[in-house]
């Protein structure tokens, strides 16, 4: 099995003001395939808390458009994961 | 040549496996290697053993590496095993604690896993097990402890990475862990097990909104313990019992150590909180040990002033 990549993959830090936004997210997690990061799963989702996913590319323009048109609280922590894990290796070899 | 194995950089399992041997050979009048078991791979489950050979003492029991991806927990079970042997005879709250405790530690709980998240996918949380009708792989085994096990029904479906396993204790990695604490309950009166991220310092209990008999002085211990560790870079963590403080979550290692009667027990969530997640910069490494180490000696210190 090669390795796998996660080029553009993007990690989404949203905070849901309430109900409505927490049942949003739950939403968005059946149609997609969202690796929550924090919490550590979808049914620890709730209003008022940080969650952070991860999402793939192609999934993450319509994450955007549901979170933009609803007007939820979001930001992009990471904005190409596989990017992100190459420069995680940033000491020199000794 | 192979590169080495550093203390400030991320090491894959081989690494780590030769470093556990380095050790021992390096120190052998104070670190002893114990083999508690295998993995569902028959990757070998190694516990370090830091401190004099002699009589029975008290000792703390650390694990790291449960979870696959928070790859900066093991690197901060390898760092303490370096400080300790390093300072011992150095540093005076070093060797107090080395004179009168032992350290057992598991610098990788979940081998397979962290192993799969080294060669396969960065993103791999659960251990490798197959499961019975199902083609997902893994449990959660910080799901798989028998504390509270089924009491939360989104943790039965093993395509979920929250999985709880098909029974407690069900995953070799976990028995092979419950099996060493039991046998060794009567001198170990710490338990401490490293997760990234969110920097938090976290308490019994997950599976219910009730407070352990002993709340306020863990709560008292886990302040000064945050306070201890902002001392050296003024890096923020916050405490609490993990319901209130997170969410309420069944099965995990913490309470069950709790439960079975290990009263000082703790889950520190390191850096950092969110920026880079998973992805901590091989720089913060160091940082992020140096200032855990504070807290962690210090939670040893007063329980071995508290305890009898």
């Amino acid at each position: 099995i090669a390795p796998v990549r996660f080029d553009g993959e993007k990690v989404f830090r949203v905070k849901p003001q309430d109900e409505k936004q927490a049942n949003i997210i739950n939403d968005l997690a059946k149609i997609n395939e969202l690796d929550f990061w924090y919490p550590d799963a979808i049914h620890h989702v709730a209003a008022n808390m940080t969650v952070d996913f991860r999402v793939s590319e192609k999934e993450s323009q319509s994450i955007q458009f549901v979170l933009d048109q609803n007007k939820m609280h979001y930001e992009i922590l990471i904005h190409d994961l596989q990017e992100e894990i190459e420069k995680q290796f940033d000491v020199k070899e000794d | 040549i192979p590169k080495r194995h550093s203390y400030a950089k991320y090491n894959n399992w081989e690494k780590i496996v030769a470093w556990t041997e380095k050790m021992v050979n390096k120190h052998p009048e104070m670190v002893s290697r114990i083999k508690i078991g295998s993995t569902v791979e028959d990757n070998p489950l190694y516990v370090l053993k830091i401190g004099k050979k002699d009589k029975r003492r008290k000792s703390v029991f650390m694990d790291c590496g449960i979870h696959a991806r928070e790859w900066v927990s093991p690197a901060f079970c390898q760092w303490f095993v370096y400080q300790a042997t390093k300072t011992y005879g150095k540093n005076k709250i070093m060797t107090k604690l080395l004179d009168q405790m032992n350290f057992y530690v598991l610098p990788v709980f979940n081998v397979d896993g962290y192993i799969w998240s080294w060669t396969k996918n960065r993103m791999w949380r659960k251990n490798r097990s197959k499961n019975k009708n199902s083609k997902c792989i893994g449990t959660d085994l910080n799901r798989n402890f028998n504390a509270s096990w089924n009491s939360f029904s989104d943790t039965k479906n093993p395509c979920k990475e929250t999985f709880r396993g098909p029974a407690p204790e069900s995953e070799k990695e976990t028995k092979a862990v419950t099996d060493f604490i039991r046998s060794h309950l009567k001198s170990i009166k710490v338990y401490i097990t490293f997760h990234s991220y969110s920097q938090m310092l976290l308490l019994p209990y997950g599976y219910t909104s009730k407070l352990p008999p002993n709340y306020k002085e863990l709560a008292k211990v886990a302040k000064i313990a945050t306070d201890v560790l902002s001392t050296q870079y003024e890096t923020r963590y916050i405490y609490g019992p993990i319901e209130s403080t997170i969410y309420p979550t069944s099965g995990s290692s913490l309470d069950w150590a709790y439960d079975l009667g290990i009263k000082y027990a703790f889950a520190f969530e390191l850096r950092d909180k969110g920026k880079f997640g998973f992805l901590l910069p091989e720089s913060q490494i160091k940082p992020t040990c140096k200032e855990t180490m504070l807290a962690v000696k210090f939670i040893a210190k007063y329980v071995l002033q508290h305890t009898s």
